[in-house]
């Protein structure tokens, strides 16, 4: 099976802003 | 033709045109007769030495000037006299710059005076800021220089000066002719191409010939006053040194030049021209031309440098290291991917986009390297897939950028 991709929208960026791609 | 390279293109040993360097050339004289008004006296016939015939020489008229021009003028006639009746051990020189490096083959004075009992002739390799003898001439070397008359050189004097009396004789009396061959009678001289030492021996910026004694006024039946040291030809010739790396010596503003080949530069082709340091600079020989070697730089990088830790180690191959490689690759050659990058296995190293981006995840790869091969990125716990963006079988995504993926209860 294909797992889906990592859907960015999900994650809580609060204490991670320096991996959170720029839009 | 070009006599640098054979039918088939490949490199050979090649030599610039023989070249007369005096000719035309300014002379500086030390002593240049005619200052004051002077009577000098000279022979008509070369055997008869009571054919003398008398001179005023007198600077300020033309007609009774000898200036050290007549010495490398085109006019075989013409003479360059010194002031008379000088007394050793004042001397009289001639200088000759001849304004870069040049090989010399041989050297020759014809005098329209007595040749000199003794005279010296010294080279310059540092435009004139030092000077080493390469040849005496003597009837009495030991009491004027110091030196034995020399017989045979040896091998370990080849590049020593001697004293030699031959070409001293008072006869002729005039039109006398003193030549030197730097070569002649060197061990080496038949392999000059292979003697560093010889090489060295032959190389000149400038010449300088010094006139140390007159005959005797006796011997010249002249009383000493009267007489002088006179030529009317200073022949130089030789070569551009150009180490075997070109075969015309081009004028150029800032003076004569080489026309490098095999890849070199330089005044002298003494270097490798750019980006052509894959081994090192080395004269050439008629047995190995020496060329300057390209770097491989797979067309990533057009500047390398010379490593000669990694040409000995690649047993005298290879010892060039190409710097500034493009297109995101990197290495001695340009030959890999740099780091962030992987090789598109589609295309050739030497293609500009054979590097791409990892393109790892930025939340499921630990970092944004990838396997240079095969693309594959460091993926977090439970993250799989060549960039690292998706979950493994089992774990599901979490709300959590540092770990992305959590096993399912």
């Amino acid at each position: 099976d294909v797992m889906p991709t990592l859907d960015m929208t999900l994650f809580d960026w609060t204490d991670y802003e320096d991996l959170k791609p720029e839009s | 033709e070009d006599p640098c390279y054979d039918a088939k293109q490949r490199p050979r040993y090649c030599i610039p045109d023989f070249l007369d360097l005096a000719l035309g050339r300014e002379v500086q004289a030390s002593g240049t007769c005619g200052k004051v008004p002077q009577k000098l006296c000279s022979y008509q016939d070369p055997t008869n030495i009571t054919s003398r015939k008398c001179l005023i020489c007198d600077q300020s008229r033309a007609k009774t000037s000898y200036p050290p021009a007549y010495l490398t003028d085109a006019d075989a006639q013409t003479c360059w006299k010194s002031e008379a009746g000088v007394k050793f051990p004042k001397n009289v020189t001639l200088t000759l710059p001849l304004g870069r490096r040049f090989e010399l083959v041989y050297l020759s004075l014809r005098f329209c005076s007595p040749r000199p009992q003794s005279m010296a002739v010294y080279k310059s390799m540092d435009h004139g800021r030092s000077w080493v003898p390469i040849q005496y001439y003597s009837t009495q070397c030991r009491r004027v220089y110091g030196l034995p008359t020399s017989g045979t050189i040896t091998k370990a004097m080849e590049h020593e000066a001697s004293c030699t009396d031959y070409q001293t004789g008072l006869k002729p009396l005039t039109g006398g002719l003193v030549a030197f061959m730097p070569l002649a009678g060197r061990p080496s001289a038949r392999r000059f191409e292979y003697s560093p030492v010889l090489q060295d021996w032959v190389t000149a910026t400038d010449i300088r010939v010094v006139f140390s004694r007159l005959h005797t006024g006796q011997e010249l039946g002249m009383r000493r006053k009267t007489t002088f040291y006179g030529v009317t030809e200073l022949q130089v010739g030789g070569r551009c040194k150009c180490n075997g790396h070109a075969s015309h010596c081009a004028s150029m503003p800032e003076g004569l030049t080489c026309d490098c080949r095999h890849h070199t530069a330089g005044p002298e082709c003494d270097r490798c021209k750019a980006f052509y340091h894959d081994r090192p600079w080395q004269r050439a020989t008629p047995s190995n031309s020496h060329e300057c070697v390209a770097c491989e730089c797979n067309l990533h990088s057009h500047r390398c440098r010379f490593s000669m830790e990694l040409y000995a180690l690649s047993g005298r191959r290879s010892g060039g290291i190409c710097t500034g490689c493009r297109h995101n690759t990197a290495g001695r050659h340009c030959h890999y991917c740099k780091q962030g990058y992987k090789r598109d296995p589609g295309k050739p190293i030497t293609s500009r986009r054979s590097c791409k981006p990892c393109q790892c995840h930025p939340v499921g790869a630990i970092s944004a390297m990838c396997n240079q091969t095969t693309g594959q990125c460091q993926c977090k716990i439970g993250v799989t897939g060549l960039t690292c963006n998706r979950c493994a079988l089992g774990f599901q995504q979490s709300r959590s950028a540092y770990m992305p993926c959590v096993r399912i209860r």
